[in-house]
């Protein structure tokens, strides 16, 4: 393990854990996308069958629980604790995720390292993790203002992205190891972020300092 | 040496 993937792991960590924070803070989910939160669910599950088939580490086998448990916790909180169902900003979250799932599961059938239902789905996850954070991107542009909460915790994820392409680096050049699949979402998933802060810092930030005298 | 389908990342 490398420098930059142990600060990616801990940045996708801490998103988690603002997230889950503010969440239990304010007793409030909103501006939280549950669709995103959904997507994540299913990405952790599909990525992480391979906790019953393969051991990696103590490390590795510890964050993916983490990442499984959390994921289901939120929407546990978003769905029913703290339910959104009254509010109208859910009517805000109407993003068609059918779309993304049905082209992550084309995109799984053709791109694969084999042709096995572990490896699809493995494949379907890497693909659905790089625009499941749509919804609540699109969420942000329809309210046109981001809360603290929304925009701490994608910018932890998007850190998150960014630690994981030095980290390639390092691992093609050190290790020889050039996952192909992994790399390509992952800039896909990259190029999200970076367009979200662009936009973000062109709408949020440079607007509140030309208004400032 | 082809470590591709290792998936040891997260």
């Amino acid at each position: 393990m490398n420098i930059f993937r142990i600060l990616g792991d801990l940045s996708h960590l801490t998103s988690i854990i603002i997230l889950l924070h503010t969440i239990n803070t304010n007793k409030s989910t909103t501006g939280i996308s549950l669709k995103t939160q959904i997507l994540y669910v299913i990405v952790f599950i599909t990525r992480y069958l391979d906790l019953f088939t393969k051991f990696i580490s103590v490390y590795n086998t510890l964050m993916k629980i983490f990442f499984i448990i959390s994921s289901v916790y939120i929407v546990y909180l978003i769905q029913y604790k703290y339910s959104q169902k009254h509010m109208v900003k859910q009517d805000l979250d109407n993003f068609k995720v059918e779309y993304l799932l049905a082209g992550s599961l084309l995109a799984s059938l053709i791109f694969n390292y084999k042709f096995t239902p572990l490896e699809i789905l493995w494949s379907f996850s890497l693909w659905l993790e790089s625009v499941a954070i749509l919804p609540q991107l699109m969420m942000l542009t329809r309210t046109g203002e981001a809360d603290m909460l929304t925009t701490n915790y994608i910018f932890c994820l998007g850190l998150y992205r960014a630690f994981y392409i030095p980290n390639w680096f390092y691992r093609y050049f050190a290790e020889g190891h050039f996952d192909k699949l992994a790399v390509f979402t992952g800039l896909i998933q990259t190029l999200l972020y970076s367009d979200f802060f662009y936009i973000y810092y062109k709408n949020v930030i440079q607007a509140r300092s030309s208004k400032l005298p | 040496k082809n470590t591709a389908n290792a998936h040891d990342e997260l």
